[in-house]
């Protein structure tokens, strides 16, 4: 199950 | 951080900037949709939640009180501050906007990266950003005449989804694992509502004349 990314943008 | 995020974020500051200009240089709001404004202020408040769990960078918790503190003040500004609500153009403002934020959520619920809380909530603010721009762009068609600030403040918020999209292209290209396809689909969403707006725009700059929008 991948894991979503970190929110890294505004 | 690339020159294109960068720009981005920077020219969406600006429209910040232009916008808290007008309604303090002007004690007006006219020309402005509240609806508009209260939708960002919601999509920095969902969006950010994640002020409380991850740390990205300084500049990154920096920008995001900044946005959430402005447009707060810009939504308060608007409905308390005497001289200023005096101004706001109700009659045209009468986009249903509790309709957008009823179907953003919905398509949270079922297109989101992961089903928690903040995932939800951080694809809803998404959405919702996307379709944000709309009161205020019938607000304009409706009275026609857009003030300078007005229009420089569409302008610059335009530009602000035009760089992220060149951000999303280099990132794509020099980054190996890249894919946000959520943000990149209501990215451009989004851009191409600014794209009637854009040809006014430019048409008026070409020409040296004021922004008018047709009927």
């Amino acid at each position: 199950d991948p894991q979503p990314e970190v929110h890294d943008e505004l | 951080m690339n020159i294109f995020r960068f720009a981005g974020d920077m020219t969406h500051l600006i429209s910040i900037l232009v916008l808290l200009l007008k309604i303090y240089a002007t004690k007006s709001c006219s020309g402005i949709s509240l609806k508009t404004q209260e939708l960002y202020a919601l999509v920095f408040l969902t969006r950010y939640l994640d002020l409380f769990t991850d740390f990205i960078s300084v500049y990154n918790t920096v920008m995001k009180l900044v946005f959430i503190a402005s447009s707060l003040a810009i939504v308060w500004c608007m409905r308390m501050h005497r001289a200023v609500r005096r101004t706001y153009d109700k009659e045209l403002d009468t986009f249903r906007h509790y309709f957008l934020i009823a179907a953003c959520f919905l398509l949270s619920l079922i297109l989101n990266e992961k089903f928690t809380f903040q995932e939800i909530f951080w694809a809803f603010s998404i959405y919702l950003e996307a379709v944000a721009i709309l009161p205020q762009l019938v607000l304009l068609q409706r009275s026609g005449n857009v003030d300078n600030l007005t229009g420089q403040y569409v302008f610059f918020l335009g530009a602000y989804r035009a760089f992220y999209i060149l951000n999303w292209i280099y990132r794509y290209i020099t980054e190996p694992h890249f894919s946000r396809w959520i943000a990149c689909v209501s990215g451009i969403v989004q851009t191409a509502l600014y794209a009637d707006f854009f040809y006014y725009y430019f048409i008026s700059w070409k020409n040296n004349a004021k922004l008018q929008l047709p009927a």
